[in-house]
């Protein structure tokens, strides 16, 4: 069919007609049958079941060109290092496939929770196959540096991420049931990604099948001034600073797995002269 | 001599050994969703498994044993070339969904030949 064609280019198609001409002049529909079984066993062997078509409006997250550029060894570790990204050793050497989720951008700003920026996220991870073991998963927040006067102290902010146990139709407003997955406490002098371990709501999505109500974070200041609520971790579109770059900034769900075929990733070291 | 060097060249040129195969996904129409790399090195075996096999093509006792008797009974093809060695290759590509995977696939790259 149309979709199986470009598999081998014009130039290669013809060769193979005439391939198939010579050999006894056999119907020009069992070439592209060839094409198509040629195809299916190459998306078979990488784990697919159809072709993928990307829609214009996909976007590759930095980090996961990064993720590459060190595991394959094209980039040294000290080029890296210049983005803030560390290689996620422990939780690659148990998988063999890193996947990256945006959030369904199906936001909810929590009710209730008017000092304090708190939203849900939903990722939608259905996309993993059912053969694939999920082993960790962490969620990547971006926070931007925020220029502030000289009471440094006012700086601190503390970023909860919790799984969402209820969905919150069944709940108060305002009255999320929830379970704390990680914190920490952030000064907003630096620009940098964070990275939250988020494993346990993902297993329970994954391995136990239980409901995926998504993950509410939630920043909150350590002293309640209103000077810079909501500036400086990228958790929405729609910031005063403007949304720019929100399609490489926006939070990054991050699982790490196992289909059980071969080794981990291993990182291959360029050698040095 | 000169031409006893070149004959030795050619016929060392003709034994099991690494060729050249690089696979180009722009080739093959699969650019659009293979982020990267854009093609590999993949490499295939190709030569003769002559008698007697050297100590480099990693022959197994089967092998040898059945390219002796290859040299006796003709009717019993000689051992043949093939990948003893394979590694990996990480790949980042957009699956049927829209989402950024980075997966390693095993064996795709041949490290080394021999006779088997």
């Amino acid at each position: 069919g149309a979709s199986h064609a470009s598999l081998i280019p014009e130039t290669g198609k013809k060769k193979v007609a005439e391939i198939q001409g010579h050999a006894g002049g056999r119907r020009s529909g069992q070439s592209h049958e060839l094409l198509r079984d040629f195809e299916a066993t190459l998306l078979q062997m990488f784990g697919l079941r159809r072709r993928p078509q990307p829609s214009k409006s996909a976007v590759i997250p930095d980090y996961m060109r990064d993720l590459y550029r060190l595991q394959s060894g094209e980039e040294e570790e000290e080029q890296i290092h210049s983005t803030g990204l560390e290689y996620p050793e422990r939780p690659a050497s148990r998988a063999n496939t890193v996947r990256s989720f945006h959030h369904e951008e199906h936001l909810e700003n929590i009710p209730g929770t008017s000092e304090n920026s708190a939203f849900r996220f939903l990722f939608n991870l259905s996309s993993i196959p059912e053969n694939e073991v999920i082993s960790s998963a962490e969620l990547r927040l971006f926070r931007e540096q925020v220029d502030q006067g000289p009471d440094w102290e006012r700086g601190f902010h503390r970023i909860n991420i919790y799984e969402v146990m209820k969905p919150p139709a069944e709940v108060v407003p305002g009255h999320l049931i929830t379970r704390l997955l990680d914190t920490r406490l952030v000064h907003h002098n630096v620009t940098r990604w964070e990275t939250f371990d988020v494993s346990p709501a993902v297993l329970r999505w994954t391995r136990e099948k239980q409901p995926n109500y998504g993950l509410a974070i939630e920043v909150t200041h350590l002293h309640q001034t209103r000077t810079h609520q909501g500036q400086h971790v990228r958790i929405s579109r729609s910031l005063p600073q403007g949304s720019g770059n929100w399609a490489q900034l926006r939070p990054l769900l991050v699982t790490f797995g196992h289909d059980g075929r071969g080794h981990a990733l291993t990182r291959r070291r360029r050698a040095k002269r | 001599s000169p031409k006893h060097h070149s004959q030795r060249a050619r016929k060392k040129n003709k034994n099991c050994r690494r060729h050249s195969l690089y696979v180009d996904f722009s080739d093959v129409g699969w650019n659009d969703w293979i982020v990267a790399p854009p093609g590999y090195q993949a490499f295939y075996c190709h030569g003769d498994c002559p008698f007697p096999l050297a100590d480099h093509l990693n022959s197994t006792n089967h092998a040898i044993v059945q390219t002796l008797v290859n040299s006796v009974n003709s009717s019993i093809p000689k051992a043949c070339c093939v990948p003893t060695e394979l590694s990996a290759i990480s790949m980042l590509y957009l699956d049927e969904y829209d989402k950024v995977v980075l997966k390693n696939y095993q064996e795709m790259v041949v490290e080394g030949c021999g006779c088997r």
